[in-house]
């Protein structure tokens, strides 16, 4: 499995669906989606991205993958992104 | 709430449902739809129109794994459902996969899905607020369901409020009329149905009829309750506690409810100032533990009624209550001791309701109208829309 820069280890199978689920709904750049093609990432953007995932869902913004962050990305959702025009900041109205 | 940047230029949107879930009645599916559609009709002008076929709005399809947008779904659990905002066609598509539910636990609830789906359709994105409908994640079944403040205001910065103000259970002008057709999707609510009494009934100042039973409510349409109800009173009216004796609104447009010896004041469902405060001093002269109160058409006045007598509150006047008060309830002629509501209604005549029956009150006459059926009547079949309630005279006559 391709490497990602942003961590030393190897990330398993396991870690690649949590790229694709932070692609997926707009945290990642769509491309990070095809399994296919390896993407290296660097490691501030891997953070930015979960921590980014974890401030939409009220969660404590780690820039980890900790448990409570993998149970919500767990949860039955919605299939459309969260944050729409990836890269757009999500101005506060 | 966040807005994805389109929206319908037309506030009078149709849809239609291509391909139903392989596991449910269709005909439950049109109703669960429409409710969820309703959701968002209830704070704006939007109407929603359901077609058979040919050109509409919003394609409704269930469908498994990749069905042709490029964005398949995954099978039981994970993503349950997408829709495209208004630019982008504003279709939605549910998984067929999930065990979609109505009125369950069990399964994942096709309404709240539906409603979420159809807020992307209108042209609202994801939430961040975890309690708004338009939060991504499903989080179970809830029987209390209702929007939170936030996806009103994104609705609202959308589409506007809603200004014509839908009139709850309006009967026609003639109350003899039973039941006119109405334009909002009802239903009928079987546990109501079952026992059609309540704690009080009355009519916000914007003409919406209301019913509160235990910890919930009901909003009255023309033929029956609205969709999507019972909600909790207390998500609301925020302060005010279930099991209320009786409430009404008075032409301050303020509405006032009263439970043991206290009472609340609402301006439109916002506490209006320090509340509660006790009846003896905001009604001095009436007691504690009222069964129910009422603006009377035939004079303006605030009635208070509790057991077998009734008071009369003028607030011009001082003291607000004659000292020839209590008087004996069998002044009004028909309508017997403790009764559980009254109200004046938004046609003028007024109304009292007992267990699972009701009499409406001729004030020329200063006693229940005499009209076929007679009165009592059930308050199933003609205030909330139960279909299997008698349409004929309950019970002997009163008194």
């Amino acid at each position: 499995a391709p490497t990602f820069g942003g961590t030393d280890k190897a990330m398993s199978n396991y870690d690649i669906d949590f790229q694709m689920y932070l692609a997926q709904y707009g945290y990642l750049s769509p491309s990070v989606k095809n399994p296919s093609s390896g993407h290296i990432m660097d490691e501030s953007s891997w953070r930015r991205a979960i921590a980014e995932f974890q401030s939409f869902a009220g969660l404590n913004t780690t820039g980890e993958l900790d448990d409570e962050t993998i149970n919500v990305m767990s949860l039955p959702r919605c299939g459309v992104r969260d944050k729409v025009g990836f890269g757009e900041s999500r101005a506060k109205r | 709430y966040a807005l994805q940047g389109s929206r319908w230029r037309v506030k009078n949107l149709t849809y239609k449902i291509s391909k139903y879930p392989s596991r449910l009645n269709r005909a439950e599916v049109d109703a669960e739809l429409a409710k969820a559609f309703s959701v968002w009709a209830d704070y704006t002008d939007l109407t929603f129109t359901q077609k058979g076929k040919g050109q509409v709005h919003i394609e409704i399809r269930f469908e498994k794994g990749e069905h042709g947008d490029g964005d398949p779904f995954d099978g039981p659990g994970g993503t349950l459902a997408h829709a495209y905002f208004p630019v982008y066609g504003g279709d939605a598509h549910f998984d067929d996969a999930e065990v979609w539910s109505i009125n369950s636990k069990r399964g994942t609830n096709l309404f709240q899905v539906a409603a979420h789906e159809f807020g992307h359709s209108l042209g609202l994105s994801h939430s961040d607020v975890r309690s708004a409908l338009m939060a991504p994640f499903y989080r179970g079944y809830d029987p209390a369901f209702q929007l939170d403040q936030d996806d009103i205001q994104g609705i609202q910065a959308l589409y506007g409020h809603k200004s014509q103000i839908d009139i709850g259970g309006g009967f026609s002008q003639n109350p003899k009329i039973p039941r006119a057709t109405t334009q909002q999707p009802a239903s009928e609510d079987p546990a109501l149905c079952s026992d059609p009494s309540f704690d009080t009934i009355f009519n916000s100042a914007d003409g919406a009829t209301f019913i509160f039973k235990g910890e919930h409510y009901w909003k009255l349409t023309e033929n029956g309750v609205a969709a999507g109800y019972p909600r909790l009173i207390s998500r609301a009216w925020p302060g005010l506690p279930g099991n209320i004796d009786a409430a009404f609104t008075y032409k301050n447009g303020k509405t006032y409810f009263f439970k043991g010896s206290k009472y609340w004041r609402y301006n439109g469902q916002k506490v209006d100032g320090d509340y509660p405060k006790d009846i003896s001093e905001g009604f001095t002269g009436i007691p504690d533990n009222i069964d129910a109160a009422l603006v009377w058409s035939g004079n303006g006045k605030i009635y208070f009624y509790k057991g077998s007598k009734f008071w009369r509150f003028d607030p011009a006047q001082r003291p607000p209550v004659k000292s020839t008060y209590p008087k004996p309830l069998s002044n009004w002629e028909g309508i017997p001791d403790n009764v559980d509501a009254a109200l004046q209604y938004t046609n003028g005549y007024t109304y009292f309701f007992k267990g699972g029956t009701y009499w409406r009150f001729n004030d020329r006459t200063f006693s229940v109208d005499t009209d076929d059926p007679a009165f009592p009547r059930s308050t199933g079949y003609w205030w909330l829309g139960c279909s299997s309630a008698p349409r004929g005279t309950v019970g002997g006559n009163a008194r």
